[in-house]
C-alpha cells in the first residue's frame, strides 16, 4: 500500500512539474 | 507528460525560453525521497531474495534521475534558454516515470509470487489424498487445507480486484469458483473411500477412482490460477 501511495504521488508531481512548464511556457509565448 | 515535455524542448529550440521549475521539481524531489525510503524498506523487511535484487536498481534510476531534474532547474536559473538543461528535464522526467514503473512491476511481481506459494501449499495437499484411508487421517486432512484454501480465495479475490486484464480476471474467478464448488465433493468421495475401506466392502477401486479424479480437477484448476497468476499485459515497447 505504502509503495502505490509513493508511487502515486510521484506521478502527481510529475505531472505537476509538465503542466507548470508547460502553463508557463504559453504565458511566454 | 514526457511527451509534452519533448514539445517544449522543440519550442525551446524555436527560442522560447523556459519557466522556473523550482517549486514543481522541489515537489518531485520530496516524492522521490519518500519513494526511496519506503522501496528500500520494503526491500529489507521482505524475505523475497527476486524482489530484494530488483528493486535496488528501479529505485537507483529514480533516484539518479531526479537529480537530473535538481541539475535542470540550476541550469534554467542561470540560462532559460539552456539546452542541456531541457535534455535532463525530459531525461529526468522520463527516468523517474520509467523507474517508478518498474518498481511497482518488482513489487507486483513479488505479491503474485506470494499468493502461488499460498496456491502450491493447497497442491501439496492435494497429492496426499490418495493416502488418507482412515477417518482421523481425513478429519487431519481437512484441518489442514482449509486455511490453505481460505487463503487461496482470499488472495485470489484481492487479485482480481486489482487486475485490470478482464480475460485474466474471468479466468482467475471461474478457476477459484470451480475450487469452491469441488473441495467438498472430494472432501465427500474420500469419506466414502475411507468407509469403504474400512468396512471392507466392494467398490473400493471405484470409489478410489472418483476421489482422485475429483482431486486432479482440483489440481488442475489449481495449476490453471498459478498460470493465469503469472501472466502479464506489461509491454516494454510502450515506454518507447
Amino acid at each position: 500500500g505504502q509503495i502505490l501511495s509513493a508511487a502515486k504521488s510521484i506521478a502527481s508531481a510529475v505531472q505537476l512539474l509538465v503542466k507548470s512548464a508547460t502553463d508557463a511556457q504559453r504565458e511566454l509565448v | 507528460c514526457v511527451s509534452r515535455l519533448v514539445i517544449l524542448h522543440e519550442e525551446a529550440e524555436d527560442g522560447n525560453a523556459m519557466p522556473d521549475l523550482t517549486r514543481p521539481v522541489g515537489a518531485v524531489s520530496r516524492a522521490v525521497d519518500n519513494l526511496i525510503k519506503v522501496g528500500y524498506d520494503t526491500c529489507h523487511s521482505s524475505d523475497d531474495k527476486i524482489l530484494q535484487q530488483d528493486m535496488p536498481p528501479a529505485l537507483q534510476r529514480v533516484e539518479v534521475s531526479s537529480r537530473l531534474l535538481e541539475d535542470a532547474c540550476h541550469l534554467l536559473k542561470g540560462d532559460p534558454y539552456s539546452g542541456p538543461a531541457r535534455t535532463k528535464l525530459i531525461d529526468g522526467s522520463r527516468g523517474i516515470l520509467q523507474g517508478t514503473s518498474a518498481l511497482l512491476l518488482c513489487f507486483d511481481e513479488s505479491e503474485v509470487r506470494k499468493i502461488i506459494r499460498g496456491c502450491r501449499k493447497v497442491l501439496d495437499y492435494l497429492t496426499v489424498t490418495e493416502v488418507i484411508e482412515t477417518m482421523e487421517d481425513l478429519s487431519q486432512f481437512v484441518r489442514d487445507i482449509t486455511p490453505w484454501l481460505t487463503r487461496m480465495s482470499k488472495d485470489i479475490d484481492g487479485r482480481v480486484g486489482e487486475l485490470t486484464h478482464v480475460v485474466h480476471r474471468e479466468i482467475l474467478v471461474r478457476c477459484m469458483d470451480a475450487v469452491k464448488t469441488l473441495s467438498p465433493i472430494l472432501v465427500c468421495a474420500m469419506k466414502i473411500f475411507v468407509q469403504i475401506n474400512e468396512d471392507s466392502q466392494k467398490g473400493l477401486a471405484e470409489a478410489a477412482e472418483n476421489r482422485n479424479y475429483l482431486a486432479q480437477r482440483m489440481t488442475d484448476e489449481v495449476n490453471e490460477i498459478i498460470r493465469v497468476l503469472q501472466l502479464t499485459t506489461y509491454d516494454e515497447d510502450e515506454w518507447d
